[in-house]
């Protein structure tokens, strides 16, 4: 018996948003603790992982470890359904569930609906609890203008990062760029750059993948990235009170 | 020339 109750309905919609460009079909997992899953992209260049704390919901059952396998362009098709006020309540009865229920709550009427779930046998990723060396902490939303902007010059950007503060550039065709974030301590937690810098990197990616993951802005005022040389990037949106969605993200390397 | 790396290069399998 599975039962987990999102107090505000909307943000399960924002998580569902965020991902559904980057993963197709994903193993929810539900266990005593929480809710999780971890899915990569077609091209396994990036990973997705969301991690939802049992003490984050109005309401959390799971007597038994559950894996439900969705496909996420269903399950927008059954969170269109709901409104972003409601209580959304996911529920299943057995054991080995084959659907998966859905309840949207709301002042003046209440909807039920069954998610046909599918098996997948997905590969896990171990992804190692890595010290990184340069871990940055800015608003959100500079953070998907800065990508969107530089993504128009360029493909890949680069992110260098040094004890003044994060440096994003571009080199393309047409020209070039470079965005640098300075550092500032104001006592608006939502406009706040931070940086910890105990090894500078310099490093690749693809800005499509951070354009498509952005929508997690939705989420956090802040985003956190998490950096080491010729590892992946790992950007990170604090889930307030639940938990947090990640995406480890691989590097684009000369060759 | 930049050329992608994929996720296995770095995480193994569980």
């Amino acid at each position: 018996m599975f039962e987990a109750k999102f107090e505000d309905g909307g943000l399960f919609k924002k998580i569902v948003e965020a991902i559904k460009e980057l993963v197709k079909n994903v193993n929810l997992e539900a266990n005593g603790t929480g809710i999780s899953l971890q899915a990569m992209d077609t091209s396994h260049v990036a990973l997705v992982a969301l991690q939802l704390n049992e003490k984050g919901f109005k309401k959390y059952r799971c007597e038994k470890s559950l894996t439900m396998g969705l496909s996420i362009e269903n399950l927008q098709k059954i969170l269109k359904c709901s409104g972003n006020d409601d209580q959304i309540t996911l529920r299943t009865q057995d054991e080995e569930p084959t659907t998966l229920s859905f309840t949207f709550e709301s002042k003046n009427r209440i909807s039920e609906f069954q998610l046909n779930l599918m098996s997948l046998d997905q590969e896990q990723l171990g992804v190692p609890d890595t010290e990184y060396s340069s871990v940055v902490r800015m608003p959100s939303n500079e953070f998907t203008k800065i990508c969107r902007e530089l993504g128009n010059i360029n493909e890949a950007i680069g992110i260098e990062t040094s004890k003044e503060g994060i440096k994003f550039y571009v080199k393309g065709d047409i020209g070039e760029g470079q965005v640098s974030v300075k550092i500032n301590d104001t006592e608006k937690p939502e406009e706040r750059v931070e940086c910890e810098v105990d090894e500078p990197v310099n490093l690749s990616f693809a800005v499509r993948y951070f354009n498509l993951f952005n929508k997690a802005s939705a989420l956090s005022s802040q985003v956190i990235l998490s950096m080491s040389q010729d590892q992946p990037l790992v950007i990170e949106y604090i889930i307030e009170e639940m938990g947090s969605l990640k995406l480890y993200l691989a590097p684009k390397i000369n060759d | 020339k930049l050329i992608q790396v994929i996720l296995g290069y770095y995480y193994s399998n569980n």
